[in-house]
């Protein structure tokens, strides 16, 4: 079972 | 005061309808070089990235970095408002509270305008650093188009496997499962029906298939669409424009 990822963990905010 | 002249309104409505339907809300940031975007979806797992350079422009002018805040539906509405083949110029103020889209038909002296109202748009700006991705592949964009509609029917996910010498693509689902295997070749007489691959590492990974989906929407902007991939980082899929581009960034799906 796989799980959607998020973006979160790879950009950060500027 | 911002002047953006497009010779087509055809191109600014396939940049729009690229990715209407993943994203809303959106801040186009208007400067002397050119106008950029950036949007998340909601369920923060999709970037929409756009750069449309000076080129990309019959006539370009932007003397004050200026924001635009833009309900993509409401674009739309305008967007469908003109033809195709008419020039299409955006123009603001240096404090807009609107903003002025003019269609002209030069051969039928037929000028129409309209305005559409801004919008106050509290997003983030996502930092994109360099990423450094293990396989890069150029490929049809019509052909990934075709591959993600058909495997997406399949399931709603999408693995894409990539080796030195073969892409796979497989949809494993409740009805069956299906699979596309590329090999990169070099077309010489039609270049743009080349595939081609550089890989560092193999890689392996599973996308949402409705992501996949929102994104080939993208491909009328381009013949060829830029798939780079990364076990460490979200993977991106790039239409590049005559100057610019327009990328999308997809978070993969991971095991639990």
């Amino acid at each position: 079972k796989k799980t959607q990822g998020t973006l979160e963990s790879f950009f950060k905010k500027s | 005061m911002l002047e953006a002249k497009f010779e087509e309104a055809s191109l600014f409505k396939k940049i729009i309808d690229g990715f209407k339907d993943c994203v809303q809300l959106v801040n186009f940031q208007c400067k002397e070089d050119g106008i950029i975007a950036q949007a998340v979806d909601d369920s923060r797992v999709l970037l929409v990235s756009l750069e449309i350079g000076i080129e990309a422009f019959q006539e370009y002018r932007c003397d004050h970095p200026v924001t635009l805040g833009i309900d993509l539906n409401s674009l739309s509405k305008v967007l469908r408002c003109g033809n195709n083949s008419d020039t299409l110029t955006l123009i603001a103020d240096d404090t807009p509270d609107s903003v002025l889209l003019l269609f002209e038909d030069t051969k039928k002296d037929r000028i129409a305008e309209y305005s559409l109202k801004l919008m106050d748009i509290d997003a983030d700006f996502l930092k994109i650093e360099e990423l450094a991705y293990d396989t890069t592949l150029l490929m049809p964009s019509s052909e990934f188009t075709k591959i993600v509609r058909d495997l997406s029917q399949f399931s709603d996910s999408l693995n894409i496997m990539i080796t030195k010498e073969t892409i796979k693509f497989v949809a494993d689902g409740d009805i069956g499962s299906g699979s596309v295997i590329l090999k990169p070749f070099v077309n010489m007489d039609k270049p743009e029906e080349s595939i081609k691959l550089e890989m560092d590492q193999p890689v392996d990974l599973t996308f949402g298939s409705k992501y996949l989906q929102d994104i080939v929407k993208g491909s009328a902007l381009s013949e060829k669409v830029g798939v780079r991939l990364s076990s460490e980082a979200p993977a991106l899929f790039q239409f590049d424009l005559k100057s610019g581009y327009l990328q999308f960034f997809l978070a993969p799906k991971f095991n639990d």
